[in-house]
C-alpha cells in the first residue's frame, strides 16, 4: 500500500549522488498522511519526521535503488527501532509475584488476564486471578468462568471493596501455593480521577512487580492522551495491544510508545483464551504503514 | 481595495491540527480547512470568527439529531458492533429509556458466545425494570433473535432489543453469522429489524469507517451510537463517515449509567471538539 502509493512520486524523484532535502521532505508529506492515516497521534508524526529528515538528508544514494525506496527502507528500520528498543520480558519477582492489569473500558483487560494466567501455566507457573472489578455488571463472573475454562482459580474476595480484594488477594495465592498472581481492574477513564486514584491505591498495596497497561489497537489520536495519563499516575512496567487479528493499522502502537517509554510486550490476536503473542516490532511496522 | 484578506498559515494550521487530534483522519480535515479558506471574507482572519465559521461548516455537515419513533408494534432493534464498543451498556441505556416512556420492553440476549454476557446484561434488564429473554451459552444467536421476535409478537411487547456479540468486521464468518440473524428475524417479521444500531467506540481512530462500511453490508445499519464520549476523545471520524455514508447518529454515550444516553445534538457535539 506504502509503496503503491508513492510509485508515482518515485518516478519524480530521480537519483543522483545524495537524497536531497527537496526529495525527502516531498516524501515525508506523503509519510505524514499515511501515518495520520493509520491512526498514528499528530505530535508523535511530528516528531517521527523529524528524525526521518535528520536520517535521509544527505545519505547516499544507494546505486540500484530509486531515492524513494530508499527514504521508505529509512522509515520502515526507524519504526522498528521505535517500536522495539529496550524489550522487557515480564519481571515476574516476589512471592508471590504480582502482575496488574490496568487500561479504559472495554480495552480487553479481562481477557488478557486468562490469557495470561494460561500463558504462565504453560511455563510451569501457578497462576492465581484476581476479580478487583466490582464495577461491571459481570465482571467478576466473566472472571470466573475463564479460569475454570483453564482451570486457574479465580480470587472475588468480598466482591465489594478493591482495595480489601487486593489486601487479601496475595495471602489467598499463600494458601492455594500460586506463585503468580494477575490482578484484573475496572475500566476507567484517565481523566476520572477518583477512579485514577483507587487505582493508585491498589498499586501500592500490591506493590506489582509487572504493571500492564492494556489498549486498543483500533485506538485514534486519543492514545496520547490516556497512555500517557495513565504512565503518569500509575508508571505502568508494558503495554499490551488487544484485537490485533483487526485490520486496524495500530498507529496507537507507536504513539503510545513513543508517548510513555514504556514497552509493547504482548499483543492479543483473538477472542479465545490462547489468542496471545508476544509483540514483534517488524511485523507492527509493517501493518502500521500499510 | 477588493479580494480576499490572507489569513494567518499559522492559524489555518492550528485549525486544522485540532481537526486532526479530533480524529477527523488527514484528508476529511485538510477538505473542511479549505472550505473555511473559500468561506473567509474581509475582517474574518481573527481566530475566534474563524472557529464561528468553522463551527458552522461542521453543523451543516452533520445530520439532525431524530430518535425513530416507536410506529409499529413489536418495534425491533438490533445492537451490533465490535468488541467491546459498549453494546451492551447501550441496551442498558435504551431499555430504560423506552421503559420510561412506558413502552413494554423486552430485551434478548443474543450474545450465546461471550463469558457471562448473557448475565451481564440480565443485570442491566433488572436495572431497566424490563423482561428479560436468553437461552443456554453456546447456542445459535440467530435462534434466540426468532425467540425473542416470535414472543414480542405473542405477548405483544412493544419495543424488542437484541444484544449480539462482539465482532471485528474483518472476520467473514462472524460477519455471516450476523447476516443470518437479521434474516432469521426478516422471517418472522418481514419489516423487522426496524433498526439495526452499530456501536461505534468514541476512542477509535479511522477504522471506524471500515466498521460501518462491512457492518453496513451485512446487517443492514440504520443508525449509529458513539459511546465513551465522556472521556478525551472527540469521535471525529463521524465526519469522515458523513462523506460516505448518510446514516443517522441516535445517541452518545456519556459514561456508564443507566442514564449516561443522550439523543445526538450536532451543535453539542461540535462545540466538543473545538472548545
Ligand atoms: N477479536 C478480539 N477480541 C478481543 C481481544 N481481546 C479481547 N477481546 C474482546 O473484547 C471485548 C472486551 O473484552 P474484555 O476483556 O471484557 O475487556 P475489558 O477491558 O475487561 O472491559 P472492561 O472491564 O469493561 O473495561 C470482549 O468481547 C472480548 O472477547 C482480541 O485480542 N481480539
Ligand atoms: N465511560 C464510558 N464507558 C462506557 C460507555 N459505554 C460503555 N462503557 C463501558 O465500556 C465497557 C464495555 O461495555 P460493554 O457494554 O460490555 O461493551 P460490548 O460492546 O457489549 O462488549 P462485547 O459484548 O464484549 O463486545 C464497559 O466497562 C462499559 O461500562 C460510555 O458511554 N462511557
Ligand atoms: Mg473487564
Ligand atoms: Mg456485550
Amino acid at each position: 500500500q506504502l509503496t503503491n502509493r508513492l510509485e508515482s512520486f518515485f518516478k519524480k524523484l530521480k537519483g543522483s549522488g545524495r537524497l536531497t532535502e527537496e526529495q525527502v521532505r516531498e516524501t515525508l508529506r506523503e509519510v505524514k498522511k499515511i501515518l495520520l492515516e493509520a491512526d498514528v497521534s499528530l505530535s508523535v508524526v511530528r516528531d517521527f519526521i523529524l528524525r526521518i529528515e535528520q536520517k535521509a538528508v544527505g545519505q547516499e544514494v544507494i546505486a540500484s535503488v530509486s531515492p524513494g525506496h530508499q527514504i521508505i527502507k529509512i522509515i520502515h528500520d526507524e519504526l522498528v527501532v521505535l517500536l522495539g528498543g529496550d524489550y522487557r520480558t515480564l519481571k515476574l519477582s516476589g512471592t508471590p509475584a504480582v502482575v496488574m492489569v490496568c487500561g479504559l473500558q472495554g480495552s480487553g483487560k479481562t481477557t488478557f488476564c486468562a490469557k495470561l494466567a494460561l500463558w504462565l501455566k504453560e511455563r510451569k507457573r501457578f497462576p492465581l486471578l484476581v476479580a478487583a472489578d466490582v464495577y461491571r455488571p459481570a465482571a467478576i463472573e466473566q472472571l470466573v468462568v475463564l479460569g475454570e475454562k483453564i482451570s486457574v482459580p479465580v480470587f472475588t474476595g468480598d466482591r465489594k471493596n478493591p482495595l480489601k480484594i487486593a489486601q487479601e488477594c496475595i495471602d489467598a495465592a499463600r494458601e492455594r501455593s500460586s506463585d503468580v498472581v494477575i490482578v484484573d481492574t475496572a475500566g476507567r477513564l484517565a481523566i476520572d480521577n477518583q477512579m485514577m486514584t483507587e487505582l493508585e491505591k491498589i498499586k501500592s498495596i500490591l506493590s506489582p512487580s509487572d504493571i500492564l497497561y492494556v489498549a486498543d489497537a483500533m485506538t485514534g489520536q486519543d492514545a496520547v492522551n490516556t497512555a500517557s495519563e495513565f504512565a503518569k499516575r500509575i508508571n505502568f512496567h508494558g503495554v499490551v495491544l488487544t484485537k490485533m487479528d483487526g485490520d486496524a493499522r495500530g498507529g496507537a502502537a507507536l504513539s503510545i510508545r513513543h508517548v510513555t517509554g514504556k514497552p509493547l510486550q504482548f499483543i492479543g490476536t483473538g477472542e479465545k483464551v490462547d489468542a496471545l503473542e508476544p509483540f514483534h516490532p517488524d511485523r507492527m511496522a509493517k501493518r502500521i504503514l500499510g | 481595495v477588493t479580494g480576499k484578506p490572507k489569513i494567518d498559515a499559522q492559524v489555518l494550521q492550528n485549525l486544522e491540527d485540532i481537526l486532526i487530534t479530533a480524529d477527523f483522519g488527514p484528508t476529511v480535515s485538510e477538505k473542511i480547512i479549505d472550505a473555511l479558506k473559500k468561506r473567509v471574507n474581509r475582517g474574518d482572519n481573527q481566530t475566534d470568527r474563524l472557529k464561528v465559521m468553522l463551527k458552522e461548516i461542521l453543523i451543516e455537515l452533520l445530520p439532525n439529531s431524530s430518535i425513530p419513533s416507536v410506529h409499529v408494534v413489536p418495534y425491533v432493534i438490533v445492537v451490533v458492533g465490535v468488541n467491546g464498543s459498549g453494546k451492551t451498556t447501550t441496551i442498558g441505556k435504551l431499555a430504560n429509556y423506552y421503559r420510561n416512556l412506558n413502552k413494554s420492553v423486552l430485551v434478548a440476549a443474543g450474545d450465546t458466545f461471550r463469558a457471562a454476557a448473557i448475565d451481564q446484561l440480565e443485570v442491566w434488564a433488572k436495572r431497566a425494570n424490563v423482561n428479560f429473554l436468553s437461552t443456554n451459552e453456546g447456542a445459535d444467536p440467530a435462534s434466540v433473535a426468532h425467540d425473542a421476535v416470535f414472543s414480542a409478537i405473542s405477548k405483544k411487547y412493544d419495543v424488542v432489543l437484541i444484544d449480539t456479540a462482539g465482532r471485528l468486521q474483518a472476520k467473514k464468518n462472524l460477519m455471516a453469522e450476523l447476516e443470518k440473524v437479521i434474516r432469521v428475524i426478516k422471517k418472522v417479521l418481514p419489516n423487522a429489524p426496524h433498526e439495526v444500531l452499530l456501536v461505534l467506540d468514541g476512542t477509535t481512530g479511522q477504522n471506524a469507517l471500515s466498521q460501518v462500511d462491512i457492518f453496513g453490508k451485512h446487517s443492514g445499519v440504520t443508525g449509529l451510537v458513539v459511546t465513551k464520549l465522556d472521556g478525551t476523545a472527540k469521535g471525529g471520524f463521524v465526519f469522515a463517515i458523513r462523506e460516505k455514508f448518510d446514516l443517522p447518529i441516535q445517541w452518545i454515550g456519556t459514561g456508564e449509567k443507566i442514564t449516561d444516553l443522550e439523543p445526538f445534538d450536532p451543535k453539542a457535539f461540535v462545540d466538543a471538539v473545538l472548545d
